[in-house]
């Protein structure tokens, strides 16, 4: 893996949105309130799972832009249009638990969906958070977020992470976690899409 | 919100043995995600019943026993055993439960009638004069988090008991940054008038780990072949 890498600066990285799950990463603003409406096998805000929201993009046909699919913060009919789709994903897959590897395989490929515990978070501001293993355990995951890059601070190692509650919480809506050390089960559950 | 009396409503009767489904319903959602040897344990029930329409609403205080934790890479905090005192409120439409609040503490920090937590009730150390020192600055605090955030809250009793909510926040905040080997900071955000249920439900999802998904195939690594 590259020392750091960062896909925000390669405008890879949709703006952070408030109270949504998001993972894709390609800037064309694709919608998530589309899953929320369409995805029959997760509840929306109601908890879901990445694999099942995979599955569902799949089934659906792909993803509308958010422009031609708004949010309007609650839960809408389904409206989804398969000609308006812009893209689509052919599969999913679960990736290492390793974090160099996974350092490695996002530098190359692109951002991560994770899970995390999301211990302290309600909290959080900003740096590098690295809290006791046992105040945050790996087995605990409540959380799904999106690596986007990593890199280090005075030498501390961190992983950049998109969250979903809004850019007026954590550093513009994103969170430090320490990397190494499998903090918070963020190496857990990565996984991502595969387009052919 | 706390629980308010509704002018003109029908009064408050309380009625034990009608409690226990609406509590084994908290119960059960409170156990929710959790495997079977974890599950907290139903302790002392009571509570009142309000009738209206087709429905009923029940406000309960139930303490709740939490089963030893040895494992530390399983258990939150080293304990070896816990009772929460838990303030549920319970609907129940023509025999549907729906959890309307949820709201749990360590039973030595918890007060345990229905009046609003107290700055002396969170911080039972303080003298008088150091408490009310301290409701002086957190009051301000809240003030600024309130105006900062854009908070309105209906009632004065409300307001009330999200400041003492706020108080305690803050408390937990320090204890979270203390404990923290990172150089992150923590403190005062836009969550801090919420209790922890509070938070788990609306931005969490206990079940991430547990439900079964797709199962997924392994990705290759980087610089395989």
């Amino acid at each position: 893996a590259p020392p750091e890498w960062d896909w925000r600066s390669k405008g890879a990285v949709t703006e952070v949105k408030d109270q949504s799950q998001a993972m894709v990463s390609i800037p064309l603003h694709l919608p998530v309130p589309k899953l929320l409406d369409c995805d029959k096998v997760d509840k929306a805000c109601m908890g879901g799972l990445p694999s099942n929201a995979y599955s569902a993009i799949k089934t659906l046909g792909g993803l509308e832009t958010e422009d031609d699919y708004s949010y309007h913060g609650h839960l809408q009919a389904c409206s989804f249009s398969a000609e308006k789709a812009k893209v689509y994903i052919n599969d999913s897959v679960e990736l290492t638990k390793n974090e160099q590897k996974l350092a490695a395989w996002l530098a190359k490929k692109g951002p991560i969906s994770v899970a995390i515990n999301a211990f302290g978070m309600q909290f959080y501001r900003h740096g590098i958070s690295h809290p006791l293993r046992p105040l945050c355990s790996p087995w605990l995951i409540d959380h799904a977020v999106l690596l986007v890059g990593y890199g280090n601070r005075s030498a501390v190692p961190f992983w950049a992470i998109k969250n979903s509650w809004g850019t007026d919480w954590g550093e513009e809506g994103y969170y430090y976690l320490y990397r190494g050390s499998g903090a918070c089960g963020v190496n857990t559950m990565a996984s991502s899409a595969v387009v052919n | 919100a706390p629980p308010r009396r509704v002018a003109g409503a029908q009064a408050w009767e309380p009625a034990p043995p009608e409690l226990l489904g609406p509590a084994r319903f908290a119960l059960e959602m409170y156990n929710r995600g959790r495997a079977a040897g974890m599950r907290a344990a139903l302790g002392a029930v009571r509570g009142r019943v309000r009738r209206a329409g087709r429905g009923s609403l029940y406000s309960l205080k139930v303490t709740l026993e939490e089963p030893p934790c040895n494992d530390p890479t399983v258990c939150q905090l080293p304990v070896s055993k816990k009772t929460l005192l838990c303030s549920f409120e319970v609907l129940d439409e023509l025999g549907k439960h729906m959890l309307l609040r949820r709201d749990c503490g360590p039973v030595d920090t918890k007060i345990t009638d229905d009046k609003s937590e107290s700055f002396t009730s969170v911080f039972p150390l303080l003298n008088k004069s150091q408490t009310q020192d301290f409701s002086v600055k957190m009051a301000s605090i809240f003030k600024h988090f309130v105006t900062t955030y854009n908070r309105t809250y209906e009632t004065k009793e409300e307001a009330q008991w999200r400041m003492s909510i706020f108080a305690s926040n803050m408390v937990r905040a320090q204890k979270i940054q203390a404990l923290d080997r990172g150089t992150a900071q923590y403190g005062v955000t836009k969550f801090s008038d919420l209790t922890e249920e509070e938070f788990r439900t609306i931005y969490l999802n206990p079940l991430l780990k547990e439900e079964p998904g797709v199962k997924m195939r392994r990705a290759k690594s980087v610089g395989d072949s």
